[in-house]
C-alpha cells in the first residue's frame, strides 16, 4: 500500500521542498516507485527540481532514477483561482493516479494556507514538518510568552494539523503521524537551540508530534538544485561539483534521517 | 516626507521579517518615527515582534523605542477573505494614518502572492528583497537553465515587481528603487555563492535591481525575537542573553547595511 508523506509547515522557508526532494531521491535510490504532487502552485520548487533533473540527465546522457508527477493541471497556478470544489477534484484525481503507480507519494505544500494544502494534510499517513532553530519559526506552531517564554497556546499551523486530523478521523477513523524535524542546524548555537528545543518538546507532548533532529545547514543540500540532483546522486560519473568530505557527512545524515522517519530499506 | 520601505520576496523564509525588524529598530535608535504595516495577515511575525517588545519592556520596566502600527483590521486574517476592494481600502486607510505620523513606514509582506502585497509594492519608495544564497531562492527571481546555468527569463517575483513598477508609473510617474539583499550568508560556501551571485547580478542588470551583501547567518539575529529585541537594543540594562563578540560583528554589519540602504543618520 502506498505511503503518503506530506511536507507541511505554514512557515515559509522552513525546508519543506528541500527535505522533500532529498527524501524522494533517497527512496528512488532504494528502488521505490515515487510519485510527487507539488501543491506550491506558483513557486513549484519540487516540480522544478524534477524538471531540472530530467533535463540535466538527458543533456548529460546519464541514467537517473526519476519520480513521476501525476497530472494536476495544465496551469497549476490557476487552481488558486478556481472554485474550491474544482481544485479539490483535481487534487483527488492526481492522488488516485499516484496511488495506482507509486509506493510512496511525496506531497510538497506551500508556506501559507490553501485548501489543497489542508486536503493533503488530511490524506497523509505522515506529516513531516521541518523547522529552523528559531522562535520565528516556532511562532507558527506555538505562541510563546515574551516574559516567561512559556508556550501559551498552539498557533495557526498546529491548528491546521489538528483540523486535518479531525477531518481524517471523520473520513475513515485513521490517525495521522506527525514529525517535526529540526532543519538548517548550525554548529554553535547551543543556548538558542536549547531554548527553542524545550518549547518544541513541550508543545509536541501537548498537540501530538514527535521531534527529530534533522539536517544541518549544509551548502550541498542546496547547491545541486539547479541540476535536479542531490548528494545521493553523486558518483564517479555524476560530478557537477567537486567531491568534498562534507558530502560523506551529508550522506550519513540523510541515511540517519530516513531511518528516523521509518523510511529506510526494509521498513515500510 | 515619509519614506515607504517594502520588504518583499514571494520566496518564503528569505528573511523579510527578520531584516524588517532590524531596520525598524535601527531607525528607532536613530530617533526616527517608525510605523509598520504587517501584511503577512496570518503569520504576523513583525506584529508579533513589536507586541513581544511592548510586553517585555512593560514587564521589565525598561524604556524601549517603539514603532506604531496603524489600524489595519480587528482581525487582519479576515482581509484574506473579504472582497479585494475592501482589503485595498483598509490598507489605504492604514497607510494614510502611517504617513501622517511617521518618518519611515516599514511594510512586511508575506511569502506568496496577495493583492495587498502587490499594492504595497506599488506604493513603495524602496523594495528590499532579502534572499538566501540558494538557487531555490533565485528560482523565484529568475529561471535558470539546468544545463547551461544561464538565466533564461525573469520568474514570478520579478514579474510582480515589474507589474508594481508599471502600476506606479501609471499612478504618479514615479519610479521604485529595488534592492536585492543577500541574507543568511555562511562562512565557507565560496563556489555556490559565486554561482548564485553571477546569476543574480546578471538578472539585476536586466530587470533593474541593485545587489547588496546583506547579513550573515547569525543566531543573534533570531535569538532575541521572543523578547521583541534586536542586538541594537542590548546594553548594560537590557541583557536577556549574555554578551558575545559576535554581537559587535552584528552591530557593525547592521550599520553597514543601513548605510548601503541609504538609511543611515543624516541620509533621508
Ligand atoms: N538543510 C539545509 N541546508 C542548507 N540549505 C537549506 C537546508 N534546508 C533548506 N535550505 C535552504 O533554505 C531555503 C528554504 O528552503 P526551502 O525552500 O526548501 O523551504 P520551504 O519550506 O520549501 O520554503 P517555502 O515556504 O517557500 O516553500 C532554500 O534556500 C534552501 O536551499
Ligand atoms: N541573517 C539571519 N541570521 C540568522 N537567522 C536568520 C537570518 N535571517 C533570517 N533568519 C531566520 O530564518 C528564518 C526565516 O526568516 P524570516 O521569517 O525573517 O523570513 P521571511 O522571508 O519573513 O519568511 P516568510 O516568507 O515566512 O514571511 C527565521 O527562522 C529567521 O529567524
Ligand atoms: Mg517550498
Ligand atoms: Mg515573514
Amino acid at each position: 500500500d502506498t505511503r503518503i508523506l506530506v511536507f507541511g509547515n505554514e512557515k515559509g522557508g522552513a525546508g519543506k521542498s528541500t527535505v522533500a526532494m532529498h527524501v524522494a531521491v533517497h527512496l528512488l535510490h532504494l528502488g521505490k516507485r515515487v510519485a510527487f504532487i507539488d501543491l506550491d502552485l506558483r513557486q513549484r520548487s519540487l516540480a522544478r527540481f524534477f524538471s531540472n533533473r530530467a533535463k540535466w540527465a538527458a543533456a548529460n546522457e546519464k541514467a537517473l532514477p526519476m519520480a513521476f508527477e501525476p497530472h494536476l493541471h495544465d496551469k497549476p497556478a490557476s487552481l488558486l483561482t478556481v472554485p474550491e470544489a474544482e481544485a479539490r477534484q483535481a487534487f483527488d484525481r492526481a492522488l488516485d493516479e499516484a496511488i495506482e503507480q507509486a509506493d510512496y507519494i511525496i506531497i510538497d505544500t506551500p508556506g501559507g494556507d490553501h485548501v489543497l494544502s489542508r486536503r493533503a494534510h488530511a490524506v497523509a499517513h505522515l506529516i513531516i514538518t521541518p523547522m529552523n532553530d528559531s522562535f520565528i519559526d516556532f511562532d507558527l506552531l506555538g505562541e510563546v510568552d515574551p516574559v516567561t517564554l512559556d508556550v501559551k497556546r498552539p498557533s495557526i499551523y498546529a491548528e491546521t494539523v489538528w483540523n486535518s486530523r479531525k477531518q481524517r478521523a471523520v473520513w475513515d477513523g485513521k490517525s495521522i503521524d506527525w514529525i517535526v524535524l529540526r532543519n538548517r542546524l548550525a554548529a554553535n548555537e547551543a543556548r538558542n537551540r536549547k531554548r527553542v528545543d524545550e518549547r518544541v518538546q513541550a508543545l509536541g507532548k501537548r498537540v501530538g508530534f514527535e521531534v527529530l533532529a534533522g539536517l544541518r545547514d549544509r551548502v550541498i543540500y542546496r547547491e545541486l538544485f539547479p541540476f535536479g540532483l542531490t548528494v545521493a546522486d553523486l558518483s564517479a560519473e555524476i560530478r557537477p561539483v567537486a567531491v568534498s568530505l562534507t558530502h560523506i557527512a551529508a550522506r550519513a545524515e540523510l541515511r540517519a534521517l530516513m531511518g528516523s522517519l521509518g523510511l529506510e530499506a526494509g521498513e515500510e
